[in-house]
């Protein structure tokens, strides 16, 4: 019943971030619970909803490591949507952990036990193929790879699909079903085309039909706190945002 | 007499990896000669300058496990300009030195020979806070870092100026010199003048002039292998560039 998708991809800046936030914002308006995991130590998923993380100190390190408990880690932001915090501190995990056998479940036990109060659950991660990383790729059943629609894009894609192999193999379970979003597409240049061509081409069926546009109003919204889809409803962003939360919410599982 | 300048934010897609390229060939079309060294497991430099990585098998990944010799690795890419190719290789070394006390100088050991022969190395590095992006700060003079434009920007600002400080704490050593480069700068958005208007009041002295704009010409050039300066010498993206290059040349060092 409840779906876990991490947002992945190594290169950086291709929209990870803005996905997650507007995903996790879009389902919960459709009245669908919705937790919003920041694990990601640069924490701009809590950043861009207007959490100052000097005030907030319990964190998602803070909860795996056993310094606070769920109860005060996890905000209320909405009535359907709760985020777990992330923080610098976060990078400290990989050394702390790196002789412990489970340490590539971490995150996959944590979230086990939150899969029944709700939905949907969505992580941030870093741009990076790190211990971080493996460990939102592992606790999930879906993956969203954000590409953006520029030259170093199609690059990337190959070494992140060589870490799924890698999973796979290292863990024997199978991520259910990897989604590619083409994001900051700009219908006015030839490399936005050649990128999704190149990307339809190689994973068809794998590549959403939702296209996110660059649009000023995306960029503008964390400054505010918010997602797009309360910044600027009207906007070209909250229209694309609203797109692809309904083809998440309809595509057969 | 030779200037080691590594470009570094673990926030993504700020222009890491654009600013080096084009750096490096700015400067060597001033005729001095310039290595650029591409320290990211990306390998984006590699590609952005027309390198198949598929093909190009010695990398710095190689040159540092003793799998090729340094003949074998640096490519002659121009009269004045060199590079060492990177590749996803290079991901394996933190995990590999994690226990070698010299971990943090394997970068800083390597160039060190190579100095008598640049008049620049231009180092580009990940996302990342990691021991790869450590290894690059250490075996500076200068630092370069790029700050996009946007919103999530400064925030990042303050874990890299936390990290230098844990460098200098840890090598007794210090950067000579850290320069910021605002990039991606749009002129009708409100938040490139606010974040170029926060870095000055915070740093003033170490904020370059130039300022490079989001332009479309700079995106384009990575596709055909070549910096803007050679692919669009007369767009404003190349000119910015340019200016770059002037400013870092002339300052008093
Ligand atoms: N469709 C869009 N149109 C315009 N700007 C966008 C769009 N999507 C994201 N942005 C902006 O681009 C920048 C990069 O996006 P974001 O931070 O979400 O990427 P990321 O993949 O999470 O980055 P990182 O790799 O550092 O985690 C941000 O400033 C964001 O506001
Ligand atoms: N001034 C600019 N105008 C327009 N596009 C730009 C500009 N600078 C960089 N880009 C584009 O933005 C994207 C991100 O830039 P780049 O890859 O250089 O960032 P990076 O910091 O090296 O990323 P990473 O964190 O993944 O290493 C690239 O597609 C690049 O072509
Ligand atoms: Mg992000
Ligand atoms: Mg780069």
């Amino acid at each position: 019943k409840c779906r876990i998708i991490d947002v992945a991809n190594q290169k950086g800046g291709v929209g990870k971030t803005t996905s997650a936030i507007n995903l996790a914002v879009g389902i919960s308006l459709w009245e669908k619970k919705v937790l919003l995991v920041d694990f990601d130590p640069q924490g701009n998923t809590t950043t861009g909803l207007g959490i100052d993380k000097r005030e907030n100190i319990n964190n998602i390190y803070g909860l795996i490591t056993g310094k606070c408990s769920l109860d005060q880690t996890i905000l209320h932001l909405s009535e359907h949507l709760d985020i777990m915090p992330g923080g610098e501190d976060l990078s400290a995990l990989p050394m702390e952990v790196y002789d412990d056998k489970d340490r590539l479940f971490i995150l996959k036990k944590l979230l086990s036990e939150l899969r029944q109060h709700y939905d949907f659950i969505i992580i941030d991660t870093p741009p990076s193929l790190n211990l971080i990383t493996l460990n939102g790729i592992i606790a999930a059943d879906e993956l969203l790879i954000p590409v953006q629609a520029e030259f170093y894009a199609l690059e990337g894609i190959t070494q992140v699909l060589k870490t799924l192999k890698k999973v796979k193999r290292y863990t024997g379970e199978s991520i259910l079903k990897t989604h590619f979003l083409v994001t900051m597409y700009d219908v006015r240049t030839s490399i936005s085309k050649q990128v999704r061509q190149e990307l339809e081409k190689h994973f068809s069926s794998e590549v959403l039909k939702t296209v996110i546009p660059r649009n000023v109003r995306i960029s503008e919204a964390p400054g505010f706190g918010e997602s797009v889809l309360t910044y600027a409803p009207l906007s070209k962003g909250a229209y694309a945002y609203k797109e692809l939360v309904k083809e998440i919410m309809e595509m057969k599982i």
